[in-house]
């Protein structure tokens, strides 16, 4: 469902370049549960972010379900992204004036999703995750884990194709870290694809897929 | 060195109150090694707040080394705040437009530090927290897990007496993570006292002193 092929992604700055991935090559199947496991700085993020086709890649081409992305639209692109992928990001980027319920909503809304429908849906994500009582917070009144797990619900409004959670229990204790991790494995059941950034070993051997990167590698 | 006695916390919204914390009595002895740990939303964060003077409490009091702080002015307040406690936040507050040795400089600066003296020590402490390739990078530019080990290094900038580190490894791979777990450790054999929030058990359970707390209260 998605590919790399000879991907490499350089950030330039003004008088260094990193090399944050060199030459990654990767086959994600439909379907699949990938962790991603790997030091800090080691690409992790950046490799997310070029396979939920945030960024672009310097070098070697990306495609989800076999269109390279290079070749679309940056309106294409939006409408794949939108539709397709839910991203559960590393540092949350919540919208600080709006509530729980309406930054859950928010991707809704930009699909079309009519009003009933998407604070319904988005109420149930909230309690999914454990949040019933605090849809109205906004993220300053919520605690760290908390507004990770609103991030949590806002990925899976649209029932994307392919989630991609990067460090989603970054900021859980462990009962409510493996509440998230059988959201997961509930939603591969069903049939998603599933692509984990994980720390926690114990996390990441669950997947089907286990996938070490090293310096902006693949290795093992 | 710290003393909480009857301290509660509610926060106040539109209609509602969330009582974050509800009676909290607790005494940290000047050189322990402390560890917090609790669910996601228990009060951990809001107590590591009162701990540090970040916050004052809705009753009950907080003595830091006997000193009742309610009886402070801000700029007493502020002074204890620069000079003997170095805080690790849950959620970075990194300054965007500096680089990483700047905002691990920024502390110093405030305490007066002359500008040689401070550039030196940041530079080593980023090299302590394995960013001493990293220095010129501002936080747009680092890693999740470099952004949290450029917080670590600016909380030991002005070498504090105590240390309140709210979940300091949540972005970290486990080998980075047993890194910042070991410079705890050596900081408290110098003396220095520690105050631990974590999910990570193994970590936790490393401290001389465990608090549990649930709902607001500690337990156990
Ligand atoms: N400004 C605020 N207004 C209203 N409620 C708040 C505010 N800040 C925190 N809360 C609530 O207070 C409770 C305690 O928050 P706190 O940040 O201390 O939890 P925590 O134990 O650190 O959680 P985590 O492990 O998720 O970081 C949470 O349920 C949160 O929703
Ligand atoms: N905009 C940027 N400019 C320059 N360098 C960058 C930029 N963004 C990231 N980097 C560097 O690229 C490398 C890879 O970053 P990435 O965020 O992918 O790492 P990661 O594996 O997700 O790390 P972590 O586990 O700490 O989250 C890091 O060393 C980082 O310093
Ligand atoms: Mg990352
Ligand atoms: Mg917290």
């Amino acid at each position: 469902i998605v590919r790399l092929e000879g991907v490499e992604k350089t950030y330039l700055m003004d008088r260094v370049k990193v090399p944050a991935l060199r030459g990654i090559n990767l086959s994600i199947e439909k379907g699949d549960y990938v962790s991603i496991m790997g030091p800090s700085g080691s690409g992790k993020s950046t490799l997310m972010n070029l396979i939920g086709a945030l960024d672009r890649p310097t070098k070697g081409r990306v495609f989800i379900e076999g269109r390279d992305i290079s070749k679309l639209s940056d309106n294409s692109l939006a409408r794949i992204r939108r539709e397709k992928i839910g991203f559960v990001f590393q540092q949350f980027n919540l919208i600080p004036r709006l509530t729980a319920i309406e930054n859950v909503e928010l991707p809704m809304w930009f699909a079309g999703v009519p009003k009933v429908q998407r604070v319904k849906r988005a109420a149930e994500l909230l309690k999914l995750v454990g949040l019933g009582d605090r849809m109205k917070h906004r993220p300053t009144e919520l605690s760290g884990g908390e507004r990770q797990r609103v991030c949590i619900a806002r990925a899976l409004g649209n029932d994307p194709e392919i989630i991609l959670a990067d460090e989603p229990t970054g900021n859980l204790d462990t009962k409510s870290g493996e509440g998230i991790m059988r959201i997961l494995e509930e939603l591969n059941e069903r049939g998603k694809t599933i692509v984990l950034v994980t720390h926690e070993r114990e996390f990441g051997k669950r997947a089907n897929t286990i996938i070490k990167i090293r310096d902006g590698r693949i290795v093992g």
